[in-house]
């Protein structure tokens, strides 16, 4: 069987708020190391990735691996009758059918059980190999919610553009242009606060701000947001999830003819 | 133009 009980249940709320928009169904893959999840958009040009590692239960038990196929607008509606400081538990048996979320009030004076039926998902997977990328920049995440909204109001896309000085975004529309740059920065009291740039060499990218934008709903998980980019290649949006592991997002380029 | 690309275009299918 599988169990894992998180004393903080409003993590997996918010992993939840930030994907289910972007991705319909996806296979939970349970194992003895954690809960990981690998899932297209239906037009293949976004991936959500998640790792939830066993270390960051309470308690974690998985006899073998399990692959639990889960509708996640079903599970957000579930998991939105949790409190945002209950512990929650996921439980599924070995050859079931279903999977259990117990909510168990921080007071442990409400608890209450929900089981959701679960589905048959043929998962197609990605092989995403290790890449060094050319540019990696560590901004607060508010910051970059901030600026693809901002963004999206003007244009389509948006160039992301790294230099050794800073991170430029720029999109154009109908009503005009507009050109945010946000330079490295990191004299600034709360680390969280800071803009990092790691660069080997200025990378310029075209992206969808719709994905982007639907990427920053993410940002309830992190105080910060790492953007990897390299020259035609998706650009991974990762949110580190404190203890647990991480989300992450890659986005296919839109690319010159 | 640009084209949007896939992720297939990138990487490849296990």
């Amino acid at each position: 069987m599988f169990e894992g009980r998180l004393l903080q249940g409003s993590l997996l709320k918010k992993v939840l708020e930030a994907i289910k928009d972007l991705v319909t169904d996806t296979n939970f893959d349970c194992s003895e190391t954690g809960i990981a999840l690998q899932a297209m958009d239906s037009s293949h040009v976004a991936l959500v990735s998640l790792l939830l590692k066993d270390t960051g239960f309470d308690h974690f038990r998985c006899d073998r691996n399990l692959a639990l196929g889960i509708n996640l607008q079903n599970m957000s509606k579930m998991l939105k009758c949790a409190g945002n400081d209950d512990i929650i538990t996921l439980k599924a048996e070995d050859e079931g059918d279903t999977i259990t979320f117990m909510f168990e009030s921080p007071n442990q004076d409400k608890i209450s059980d929900f089981e959701m039926k679960l589905m048959d998902i043929d998962s197609e997977h990605l092989g995403i190999p290790d890449t060094d990328y050319q540019a990696i920049v560590t901004m607060p995440s508010a910051e970059f919610q901030r600026i693809v909204r901002d963004l999206s109001s003007i244009g389509d896309t948006a160039v992301i553009g790294v230099t050794k000085e800073g991170i430029s975004f720029s999109t154009g529309g109908d009503i005009g242009k507009a050109n945010i740059v946000c330079r490295q920065n990191t004299n600034v009291d709360k680390e969280e606060d800071q803009t990092t740039v790691e660069i080997h060499e200025p990378v310029s990218l075209t992206f969808a701000l719709r994905y982007l934008n639907s990427f920053t709903k993410a940002t309830a998980l992190s105080p910060q947001v790492t953007l990897s980019l390299s020259k035609e290649l998706p650009i991974v949006v990762e949110y580190k999830i404190e203890k647990m592991g991480f989300l992450r997002f890659y986005l296919a380029p839109k690319i010159e003819e | 133009m640009s084209s949007q690309k896939s992720l297939g275009d990138f990487f490849q299918l296990r």
